[in-house]
C-alpha cells in the first residue's frame, strides 16, 4: 500500500520539514536550491558535492521499486541503486526530481520534476577519501 | 498560552544520498 511505502522513506522529504544548511541557516525543504548544498559541501569538513549523470532507469518486478543506473564524479563509477519510485533526487539547477513525481507529490505534498536520463544529481562523497 | 514544540531539524545531508564507489587506483 502507499501507506506502507510511505514509511520507508525519511520524513524528511516532506513539505514543510526544516532543513539546516552548514552556515547555520534554516530552509524548507521546498525551498531549497542548488546554492544551498553547492555552498554547504563547501564548508563541510568531510564532506563534497560528486555529480551523479541518470544513464537509466528501469522499473523492477516489485511494484513501486526502480532502478536507477549513475555514473558518478570525475573517473565515471557506474553506481544502480535500487529506489522507491516516490524517493527525490535533488537536480543540479532543477530541483526535486523521482521516477514518479505524481507519487512524491501525493505521499510528501513536495514539488517534484520527472527524473529523466541525462539528468544530473547532487550526491556527496567523503573528502579525503583514499 | 502557545505551548512550545520541538521542530525536528534536519542537517541538509540528510538530504543528499552518498554515492561513494571505489575509486580505481
Amino acid at each position: 500500500s502507499s501507506m506502507a511505502a510511505a514509511q520507508t522513506l525519511p520524513p524528511y522529504f516532506t513539505k514543510g520539514s526544516i532543513i539546516q544548511l552548514a552556515n547555520g541557516d534554516l530552509k524548507k525543504v521546498e525551498d531549497l536550491k542548488t546554492e544551498d548544498f553547492i555552498q554547504s559541501a563547501d564548508i563541510s569538513n568531510d564532506l563534497k558535492i560528486d555529480s551523479s549523470t541518470v544513464e537509466r532507469i528501469e522499473s523492477t518486478h516489485s511494484p513501486g521499486i526502480a532502478v536507477v543506473q549513475f555514473s558518478v564524479g570525475e573517473h565515471r563509477a557506474q553506481v544502480s541503486v535500487e529506489v522507491l519510485i516516490e524517493y527525490p533526487f535533488f537536480v543540479f539547477g532543477q530541483g526535486w526530481s523521482s521516477c514518479s513525481p505524481e507519487r512524491t507529490s501525493q505521499l510528501f505534498d513536495l514539488p517534484c520534476c520527472k527524473l529523466s536520463v541525462g539528468d544530473v544529481c547532487i550526491s556527496l562523497t567523503l573528502k579525503n577519501l583514499k | 498560552n502557545v505551548e512550545p514544540r520541538s521542530v525536528a531539524v534536519f542537517p541538509w545531508h540528510s538530504l543528499v544520498p552518498f554515492l561513494a564507489p571505489s575509486q580505481p587506483d
